[in-house]
């Protein structure tokens, strides 16, 4: 159940994210887009994990306190999704022994 | 009076971070 609504309260983070950098990248549309796509690859355990909360809370606020930045907090959250990526997590958790 | 424009270039941390993001972009969309 945690877990659920973890994931639940990530999803609406993300989306809040997602609606500020939009509104503060509108010269570079395919910045946010690569965002998403950078979420959508994820790994499933992470984008539901407390270090996924935090990390988007942490650069939510920043990123509405000092709006000259939104480009920092984009990029910091794509290269955590690419450490966190299902293919990455696959390369170096191979399932079978 | 002139109203100040914020730039989000002005920043060098937000400039070199959109730099690094462009570029990235156009990494995956030259790899197809």
């Amino acid at each position: 159940k945690e877990g659920h609504v973890l994931k639940v309260e990530n999803e609406k983070l993300f989306g809040e994210f997602l609606e500020h950098c939009m509104a503060h990248t509108k010269e570079h549309p395919e910045v946010v887009t690569f965002l998403q796509t950078k979420y959508s690859k994820a790994s499933p355990d992470f984008l539901m994990s407390v270090e996924f909360r935090n990390a988007l809370g942490r650069c939510l606020t920043r990123a509405q306190a000092s709006t000259t930045k939104t480009f920092v907090y984009i990029n910091e959250l794509c290269t955590l999704l690419k450490q966190h990526s299902a293919k990455r997590r696959a390369l170096i958790q191979p399932s079978s022994p | 009076e002139p109203s100040q424009v914020v730039d989000d270039d002005d920043d060098p941390e937000n400039r070199i971070a959109k730099k690094m993001l462009l570029a990235q972009i156009k990494a995956n969309y030259s790899s197809g």
